[in-house]
């Protein structure tokens, strides 16, 4: 934390964030959008990417995803899936929009039929369908699945499974054999943009973003350390006496008593029990009081 | 200076993720402008600290110290804006949030 009475300069850190990652390139580009018009809250106030995970179900190649990430606090407004269909072998796959000429790819439709695959039995509960008109080839597909990511959501469902119903034409990853996995690159992805009711509520970024306090005991030290390390260097230059236990002892249990009541609740009965019962205000002897009194 | 009671006024202050060990998941902003406020509303408040009219009778209360243990009215964020965080979920998804209320746009006794 830089406090100071100085204005706001001007430098700001910018992202460029130019990744071959198609779910990182567009999560970036929708950042960048977001804190233009913060606002706005058309879009709601969440968006969240699931990567695909290529699986089995009722015996044909689908691809999962699991949204159990999605609390209910969370109205999906729109949920769109992007996946790659069939990467012409001749040229090297770039990720950009491939310019359309009467002698490129024809649009083919596609049919996509969701399921909930998360009952444990071999057929997924169906979630919906839905056909993408028009279909071009080697490019990433847009697909509206707002209508299913609602349903399993309603329906408490945390796995998705969509299997791509392209008749002899197969999405990138289907027509691979079992052993060979798409690559990062080319797995299909889900965005799920949602307004989150709960994000008025107080301490709402805490709840999400405050994973297990600043100095967790017995975990992580490592990163305890990294973040402590600066501050360790300072006082070494100042020739000051390093408090960083009597810190990180404070601030540990300042986020402990917040953000975690109970778990600190029952480690301390256990610990005061241990070391016999301690009483809440000090005390001193009758010599010490007349001293600080004098004093 | 810092010794002498200054207005209630809007102070710079930046936050960096890393120096509150969120960096690991928050990917952007590395950093932004949070601001705070800070300083007296003491009696009598100037127009410039923004006060209501709450805090201007509890001022003048306080002044007139007929009721014990009234203090001088708070110095606290007046307007606040919102702020787009993208972050690694648990699961390692990548979510975009558009947090109210991160920093402060005007100050206010």
């Amino acid at each position: 934390l830089h406090g100071g009475d100085a204005p706001p300069d001007a430098e700001r850190r910018v992202f460029t964030h130019e990744s071959p990652d198609p779910v990182h390139a567009s999560m970036f580009r929708l950042y960048e959008r977001y804190s233009k018009e913060p606002q706005s809250r058309r879009s709601g106030n969440t968006v969240r990417s699931f990567r695909a995970v290529p699986g089995v179900l009722n015996g044909k190649d689908v691809f999962q995803f699991n949204l159990s990430t999605v609390p209910n606090s969370e109205v999906i407004l729109l949920a769109s899936l992007h996946f790659l269909h069939q990467r012409p072998r001749q040229r090297p796959w770039r990720f950009r929009r491939p310019r359309h000429s009467p002698g490129g790819p024809h649009p083919v439709p596609v049919r996509l039929l969701f399921y909930g695959s998360s009952q444990g039995s071999a057929f997924g509960k169906p979630l919906g369908n839905a056909t993408v008109a028009s279909f071009t080839k080697g490019s990433w597909q847009t697909a509206d699945v707002t209508a299913a990511a609602r349903h399993a959501q309603d329906i408490k469902e945390p796995l998705m499974a969509v299997e791509v119903d392209v008749g002899s034409m197969a999405v990138q990853g289907q027509q691979r054999s079992a052993q060979e996995r798409p690559p990062l690159t080319e797995l299909p992805y889900i965005l799920v943009y949602a307004d989150d009711t709960a994000i008025d509520e107080p301490n709402s970024v805490a709840t999400t973003l405050q994973r297990y306090g600043p100095s967790p005991a017995g975990e992580g030290m490592a990163n305890s350390a990294s973040r402590i390390r600066r501050e360790l260097h300072l006082q070494a230059h100042a020739n000051h006496i390093p408090e960083v236990h009597f810190s990180n002892l404070k601030s540990q249990e300042l986020w402990q008593n917040t953000y975690f009541p109970d778990k600190t609740k029952t480690g301390r009965k256990q610990l005061s029990g241990e070391g016999g019962a301690k009483p809440q205000v000090l005390s001193f002897d009758e010599r010490t009081m007349k001293k600080a009194r004098r004093r | 200076q810092w010794s002498e009671p200054r207005v209630c006024s809007r102070r710079y202050l930046r936050v960096d993720f890393a120096d509150i060990g969120w960096s690991e998941w928050v990917l952007a902003p590395k950093s932004f402008d949070a601001y705070y406020c800070a300083g007296t509303c003491g009696f009598p408040i100037p127009k410039v600290a923004r006060p209501s009219n709450h805090a201007t009778i509890q001022s003048i209360v306080r002044a007139v110290g007929i009721v014990p243990g009234i203090p001088e009215p708070c110095c606290v964020p007046d307007k606040t804006s919102p702020l787009s965080v993208l972050f690694l979920d648990p699961d390692r998804n990548m979510v975009l949030k558009v947090y109210p209320g991160m920093a402060v746009e005007t100050c206010a006794c």
